[in-house]
């Protein structure tokens, strides 16, 4: 496995940590139920990543793949559409997740590609400062790995 | 001492990133 990759979605997860959300948030299995995604997405822009959607999102998924599958499916959706129709953004050079290797085999690569896309998201929607500023608070390796998600995010975007 | 000289260095490409990030304009042009 490369480390670097590995190392992305463990920073990821310290970052996502931050929001606090209900759901369990601390491993790569818990990630892949998409609960603590959407609720963190859901604090990030609740005018887009609304109730209802969130609504939608299973929470009792256990270790059902295919549920995992389509919450995560959801999440990818909407996420996708909000850097189109919000930032007015193509992430099109952006190599989108493979969700089936994330929800069937809890693959920490695909999910640490699904949170850079998240982190995106905070850090370019409206209150975006208050995401950067507790991101300027992490651990300065974790902050890092975050400044280079980013950084490669920011490559492959067109207006 | 050197490795402080070079986390002080660090630390000053994470802010100067951060700080960056958050001038600039949030959302779809226009």
């Amino acid at each position: 496995m490369d480390e670097d990759k590995t190392a992305l979605t463990d920073s990821l997860i310290i970052w996502l940590q931050t929001f606090n959300t209900p759901a369990p948030c601390r491993t790569v299995g818990e990630l892949t139920t998409g609960a603590a995604i959407s609720q963190a997405l859901h604090q990030i822009d609740p005018t887009w990543f609304t109730d209802g959607w969130l609504a939608r999102i299973k929470t009792d998924v256990e270790d059902n793949w295919r549920l995992k599958m389509n919450n995560l499916k959801k999440i990818l959706q909407m996420v996708v559409d909000y850097y189109n129709e919000v930032l007015a953004q193509e992430i099109s050079g952006f190599p989108l997740p493979d969700l089936a290797r994330a929800a069937e085999h809890s693959d920490p690569v695909e999910l640490g590609r699904l949170l850079q896309l998240i982190l995106g998201c905070a850090v370019k929607c409206e209150r975006k400062q208050e995401y950067i500023q507790i991101i300027m608070t992490l651990e300065e390796s974790v902050q890092h790995v975050v400044m280079t998600a980013i950084q490669e995010l920011m490559s492959k975007e067109t207006m | 001492d050197p490795n402080m000289k070079a986390g002080a260095a660090n630390e000053g490409v994470l802010a100067n990133f951060f700080n960056s990030l958050l001038s600039k304009k949030t959302g779809a042009p226009g």
